[in-house]
């Protein structure tokens, strides 16, 4: 069965989408089958994986209610071994019209597990977050293995990351107890800027080994791409974005290889 | 009666707590009494403003629920004219818990229209918006006079335009027919880079007058204010973060006078 990452936080700005979109390319590049799932109303992994407007057809918000096929909703994308399930701003809707419906935290888990994706044949599946703890970010951590939390290194992100860590205790105790933290990244990171590394160092104090030791540094580069419509990975292969991404994706591994 | 001003965009990470706090403190500096309201529920302009966690005893949750009394949830802060109601996670309840409220959508409107606000004699109310089109944020536009709208500098800040023009004009429709576009202005602005410049050159081109002629740089000085709880102007008021505060605070009030 694909291991299935939530990259959540509900900060915003903080690089969920592009260390979605990043992550699963490099990923992806070493051979793994990756599906990227795009669960934010904003649609910006769909963007910047290259799937226009008007070929998203079928979305995230459909999977959620059950109404479409799997070979629908799995687009493929430019980058060989990645896939899409794209998302549109129907999904902003899901909120209030799903609140009513009994299993509605366990939508997204059960839309992952249906014997139709096993076809698919996928190692990993990552999913895009919006910036919020609402019910599309919920049904993100109960269909998880594990959360991987972007944090950029700034003063302001520091100061969600005890919230956001109590609502993934709340969903592993009421719906998803083998719920664990994949690791904290740090993005957007300046080593000429204090800020930068004060936010380390208060990181790596309060979380330890939580904290992967791979950084993602700051890269206009890695901010071009969604603008070429592909992974920095491929814009830019000798970026210094692309190459952290490629180390995450390697550490990652050897973490979950060690459990 | 004073200018109620929303500062909303659903994209996160944009800037819109930090020209909360900025311009409020810009506007302060001229001698005009200002109200931040905090509406996000990560509490960021309140931190930023140097109103601890402990010292949030009532806050926005409170006033729209009309469960408390002005001089209890207005609270002074280091800088001389700005005044400031706090929020907490508590407010993130409230989209579930108001969704069965007939006036769900006026809460705020009507909180900062009672007479007892008067005597506080505001010349300006911000309005710090969560990353989300939410009832908090629809809250913060039917309440307001205009919206002003932090657009940053890069790809994916320009995607989400078109929606969030879109939520303005259906409030404007269904809730608030006076509700203005106060201005777009371009936020983290590196004048180095391309994509800096081609973000300008596409919000100019399709939103012509709406975007300010002020645009904020990308100024470490900040990014670093907020972990000293002041807003920049105080920090370090000849910074370039500053400067351009008070020039958008400047051009912010002659629009108005040539209304
Ligand atoms: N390492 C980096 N270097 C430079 N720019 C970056 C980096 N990572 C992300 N960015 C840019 O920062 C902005 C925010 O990143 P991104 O959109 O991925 O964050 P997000 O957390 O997904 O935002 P939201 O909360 O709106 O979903 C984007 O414009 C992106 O291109
Ligand atoms: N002009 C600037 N120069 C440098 N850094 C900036 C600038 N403006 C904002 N920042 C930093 O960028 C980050 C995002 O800004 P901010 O938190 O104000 O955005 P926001 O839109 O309020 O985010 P959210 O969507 O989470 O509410 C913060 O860490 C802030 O300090
Ligand atoms: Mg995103
Ligand atoms: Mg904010």
């Amino acid at each position: 069965a694909p291991k299935i990452i939530a990259v959540a936080n509900q900060k915003g700005g903080v690089g969920k989408t592009t260390t979605t979109i990043n992550l699963g390319a490099a990923l992806s590049e070493m051979g793994n089958k990756v599906l990227v799932v795009d669960l934010d109303p904003q649609g910006n992994a769909s963007t910047g994986l290259g799937i226009e407007l008007d070929d998203r057809e079928f979305t995230t918000y459909d999977l959620l209610l059950d109404d479409v096929d799997l070979d629908q909703v799995i687009l493929k994308t430019t980058t060989n071994n990645l896939s899409l399930i794209p998302a549109t701003v129907d999904l902003s809707s899901a909120d209030i019209e799903l609140m009513a419906n009994e299993k509605r935290s366990f939508l997204l888990h059960d839309a992952l597990r249906q014997h139709a994706i096993d076809s698919f044949a996928f190692d990993y599946i990552l999913i895009d977050c919006p910036p919020s703890l609402n019910l599309l970010t919920v049904n993100a951590m109960v269909a998880a293995n594990s959360v991987l939390v972007p944090l950029q290194s700034e003063f302001f992100a520091l100061e969600g990351l005890s919230q956001l860590m109590l609502t993934i205790r709340e969903v592993r105790q009421s719906a998803n107890p083998r719920l664990r933290i994949e690791g904290v990244v740090l993005t957007m990171y300046d080593k000429r800027n204090n800020l930068s590394q004060q936010v380390e160092a208060d990181a790596r104090s309060n979380l330890g080994d939580l904290v992967f030791s791979s950084v993602i540094p700051r890269n206009v580069r890695v901010s071009e791409a969604p603008s070429y419509a592909v992974p920095v990975l491929s814009y830019d292969t000798a970026s210094k974005g692309a190459e952290a991404y490629r180390a995450l994706a390697v550490e990652l591994i050897n973490n979950n290889d060690k459990l």
